[in-house]
């Protein structure tokens, strides 16, 4: 009853299959020894925000309304401190059932979309709501 | 395209519903990061290209094309890989790179190549996605997009950065090779330490009735919004210890990724139900049995570091940026 997405990426035939070379390391999901001996920077990337919107381009951030680990509320914490005009105020977005799939509040330069009921791996645990969204925006469809 | 990264075929997969590359990018002469390339469904030659990050640090974009939003997915407690019918490649030409170096299947051969930081982890991607362009230049006119979740808050906006950087390059003549970036998008992504993640965390538990009003009072209070800041220490630590330890103790058991979903028994990430923090702690203190009570700065911790592991001092600065 071990982690299957390990057991299936650590099959000889798999790693054959995606031209993994036998000198490499067996996969792991999360590298520990890497995480250990990485230097987080107290800077953050919320500067970055501010340079991309000057040169005009697109930013879209969605976030799981039921994350834990890096929460909704922390998100929307630093997207207010950045006291940018919205453009679109906060609604609710919609799949193709007429269920809410979150809301969504757009500002100059920033998209900013909930996605309900759901959290950190969001994509995974509502993927058709979720790739449609990520689809749309990278289409610049509604 | 570089067609010794053609990908045939998978295990337990009948037959690939799109064209599939998977091999290495130089980021360095020393480090090698591997990718996956997956076309899209509806329009390769024309729709976007989306480099995606997962986070960690430390984990591997793998965790997305085989779980997330991949073509095939293996879903948490499932034992066999499936279609998913809602792939991010239905209208998308998708790269899952595995970085920094040292991460998934991404390797290096110096062991100061496994030392990264946000600044040198992004140089390394830009010079990957670079060299993969130079693989696969047919896309250069295509949209770029880059995207990532978790630690991918941090990946992703800096990748974008670098080639906005590498773009004004192309300006001024220095390089040649510009990149069509439109933008970036990320998930659930950690962004400004000072007040997402740990700092708002009193907060969220206080929204989902976790915990009681009194202990989130309690917390700010004593102003240990600041708990996790070397910077700005909070104004009573003893205070702030115990309110942190009371409030991890009340969300303990429940999935620190999805609190509203149960943890997958060997569900890979899910089966955490300790935080992030726990996670580190383990890697400092290695296989000992000692365990420390919740939030530990750097500088707290910097005292049993130099007694049991003095190696890990000479990996870090002595000053807390």
């Amino acid at each position: 009853l071990g982690d299957y997405l390990s057991d299936y990426a650590n099959r000889a035939d798999v790693r054959r299959a995606l031209n993994i070379p036998d000198h490499v390391q067996p996969w792991l999901e999360c590298n520990d020894s890497i995480n250990g001996n990485y230097s987080y920077q107290y800077e953050g990337s919320f500067w970055i925000y501010k340079i991309m919107k000057q040169y005009g381009y697109k930013m879209l951030f969605y976030s799981g309304d039921t994350d834990g680990a890096v929460p909704t509320y922390g998100t929307r914490r630093w997207i207010s401190m950045l006291n940018w005009p919205v453009k679109k105020q906060w609604t609710p977005w919609y799949t193709d059932d007429n269920q809410v799939s979150g809301y969504i509040i757009s500002y100059e330069g920033l998209d900013f979309a909930t996605i309900h009921g759901v959290g950190h791996m969001a994509p995974q645990w509502k993927r058709r709501d979720v790739t449609k969204l990520f689809t749309n925006w990278i289409h610049n469809d509604p | 395209a570089r067609m010794q990264d053609l990908v045939l075929g998978l295990p337990d997969i009948d037959r690939l519903n799109a064209d599939w590359y998977s091999g290495y990018l130089d980021a360095s002469p020393t480090k090698h990061l591997h990718y996956v390339f997956v076309t899209s469904l509806t329009d390769p030659i024309n729709d976007p290209v989306v480099l995606w990050f997962n986070g960690g640090p430390g984990c591997s974009s793998l965790l997305a094309l085989f779980q997330e939003h991949g073509p095939y997915v293996i879903d948490d407690g499932e034992y066999y890989i499936k279609t998913n019918p809602e792939p991010w490649n239905k209208r998308a030409n998708v790269l899952y790179l595995e970085s920094p170096a040292g991460v998934g299947f991404s390797i290096a051969e110096l062991i100061s190549d496994y030392q990264h930081n946000d600044m040198s982890q992004s140089k390394d991607a830009l010079a990957a996605l670079l060299n993969w362009y130079k693989y696969f230049p047919e896309y250069l006119r295509n949209d770029l997009y880059i995207s990532g979740e978790s630690y991918g808050g941090i990946y992703t906006p800096y990748l974008a950065w670098q080639v906005h950087q590498h773009n004004q390059l192309v300006k001024v003549k220095k390089v040649k090779t510009k990149l069509n970036l439109k933008g970036f998008i990320v998930g659930n992504g950690a962004t400004e330490w000072d007040v997402d993640i740990s700092p708002s965390f009193p907060d969220v538990m206080y929204n989902f009735n976790l915990i009681p009003k009194s202990m989130l009072d309690t917390y700010k209070a004593n102003d240990c919004v600041n708990y996790f800041n070397d910077l700005k220490p909070p104004t009573n630590s003893t205070v702030c210890n115990d309110t942190w330890n009371d409030i991890n103790d009340l969300w303990d058991g429940l999935n620190w990724y999805d609190l509203f979903r149960q943890v997958v028994p060997g569900g890979g990430l899910l089966k955490q139900s300790a935080s992030e923090e726990d996670r580190i702690r383990s890697v400092l203190i290695g296989n000992e049995t000692k365990t420390y009570k919740a939030g530990y700065t750097f500088l707290e911790y910097a005292p049993w570091i130099k007694k049991h592991i003095p190696q890990r001092l000479l990996e870090q600065s002595s000053h807390p940026l």
